[in-house]
């Protein structure tokens, strides 16, 4: 089970379509300053249902689809798309790859989609529920968020565990 | 639960002291787990004691000590329930070139258990993995590049 | 007063737009005031455009920019008004090795106005220095070396 | 002008007396994770007046003095002394170095000296006024603090420029 595909369209800096091509191990990502490393991490956390918006670093929802640049005018809405490797059946679906896709018009219209069929935040939530990545919070170390991290209530602390149970 | 909390926290625990003890040689680390009936009341502690150090809070220790009590916690929790996957965005910023070392050791160790992401400037760290992408931005748009690298 | 504060934002104003310039190749940043009888209704914005992007918002920027942008801020007040000295701990962890270049040369520029202190664990960037000094800890206890090195 | 000597005598990890002789252009400090480089500037801060412990990343004032390690007992007090070059009459004193003074016992009794002679904190303040080091939040980038410096609010930003002018 693992992350095998990323469609990225209009999301932040990607003005382009963008696909990538994961496999099993350790993918690194490399590039100058910003260029979009910590978009994609935005991407992946924006697809699997990330409702707070500062959590990806901006201020509405708007702020997510690409604003335009010197070589193209803003688009209407943005598009993540995750599909997985299922060949151990992590996800309870008789599916070889199960995909979950995310979209977001200008006009604030949100929609989900779970293998191409349209679906709710909830029937997310559900697909992800065992897999480890229906809380984030202990599977990403995002940018510059250590001191954060570490320095949250004792109390606040104990949901990783209970995740983890 | 609390029979399933206590359980899971002793074998997290367990893994943290495991971790804790390769990343600060001859320094321990454990956690303590305080259960109350009222999920708002329990609380979940950290004690990490480097060698040669009496420090026992958590804000006194430096930037790349936080760094490392930061991944042996992560790594600890995932020994004992991995997710698809983990993503580290310059988790090795803080790090010295000794602990960056550890940082590389400690990704090589999981990266059987599930696949991992990171992000980092330093040469060191992403010239020891097998698959690279590059990613530039031309004009104001982003692009990604593939640059597999054979084993 | 107002006349004074209006005037020095102006000329700090065109600092930092003469190293946004530079910290940002092709690119442009300058400040706004928006001065109000009540001092605490008074504001000073920061609008910074590399080249390419139509980024308005600071936090859309990435760790590496925000880092550019802030030192941009902190050496425009320094040209108009130094201090008799600056502290930079690890402020080139999140850059580039092309911006890790620029960070010295920004510091190398100012080296003149006012003494520096800094800490840093890119050998590009201590190995510029004049001054060096190694910080050690045994049982738990800091020493300090100075390791000057000639010019 | 500049920052010509620095005494620390058990504040935070400095169990051994340790004194720093400085020079005019740029000193670099490089050192292994954990080994005393930010409590430097730590020490700096607190000599010239900081009051909040927070931003001395401590929780009470007491975390600031030694607590002992594997070779010592804690300690008593601390005490940083900075001695600045006065050859430009930056201090409007009449000598040429001017030392600033700053010890904490542990049962919270503080002190302030100003070229030896006992002080008060309004003092010092008086002494540093046109140096730049009254208000420091431009003169120091602390480790990892650039993100917040810069989400500050366009209202708390105003100050620097106030400072300045
Ligand atoms: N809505 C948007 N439309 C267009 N571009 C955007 C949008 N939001 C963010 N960006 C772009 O994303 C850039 C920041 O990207 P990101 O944070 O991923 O950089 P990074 O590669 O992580 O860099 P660093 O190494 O400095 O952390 C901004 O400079 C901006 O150009
Ligand atoms: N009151 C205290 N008594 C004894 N030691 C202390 C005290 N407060 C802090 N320390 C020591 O200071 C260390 C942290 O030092 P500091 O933050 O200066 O490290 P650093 O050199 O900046 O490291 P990094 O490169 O990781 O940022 C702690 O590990 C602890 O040993
Ligand atoms: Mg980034
Ligand atoms: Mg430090």
């Amino acid at each position: 089970m693992y992350l095998k595909k990323l469609h990225i369209k209009s999301f932040k800096g990607f003005g382009d379509k963008t696909e990538i091509q994961f496999y099993e191990g350790v993918g690194a990502f490399v590039g100058p300053n910003g260029c979009g490393k910590s978009n994609i991490i935005d991407a992946i956390k924006w697809c699997l249902g990330e409702q707070k918006v500062s959590e990806l670093r901006g201020e509405r929802m708007e702020d997510l689809i690409f604003t335009g640049s010197s070589l193209s005018q803003p688009h209407g809405f943005a598009e993540v798309e995750m599909i997985f490797d299922n060949s151990t059946k992590i996800f309870e679906l008789p599916y070889q790859e199960v995909s979950i896709k995310r979209r977001l018009y200008r006009s604030g219209e949100m929609s989900y989609f779970m293998n191409g069929l349209a679906s709710r935040l909830k029937d997310i939530h559900g697909l992800l529920e065992n897999t480890g990545l229906a809380d984030l919070s202990y599977s990403i170390i995002a940018q510059g968020k250590i001191d954060k991290m570490l320095s949250a209530d004792d109390s606040e602390r104990i949901i990783l565990f209970e995740e983890a149970a | 639960s609390k029979k399933l909390l206590t359980k899971t926290f002793k074998v997290i625990n367990k893994n943290f002291a495991q971790i804790t003890a390769t990343l600060f040689p001859q320094g321990r680390g454990h956690l303590e787990l305080e259960y109350s009936r009222n999920p708002a009341e329990r609380k979940a502690k950290i004690f990490v004691q480097p060698q040669g150090k009496q420090v026992k809070k958590l804000n006194l220790f430096s930037g790349g000590e936080k760094t490392l009590i930061m991944l042996a916690l992560m790594f600890a929790i995932f020994m004992t329930r991995p997710s698809i996957f983990c993503i580290l965005d310059e988790a090795d910023a803080a790090l010295d070139d000794e602990n960056l070392s550890q940082f590389v050791k400690l990704i090589e160790k999981f990266k059987g258990k599930s696949q991992v992401l990171l992000i980092s400037h330093n040469r060191k760290t992403f010239q020891s993995f097998e698959y690279i992408y590059g990613v530039t931005m031309r004009g104001g748009i982003s692009k990604v590049f593939s640059l597999k690298v054979d084993e």
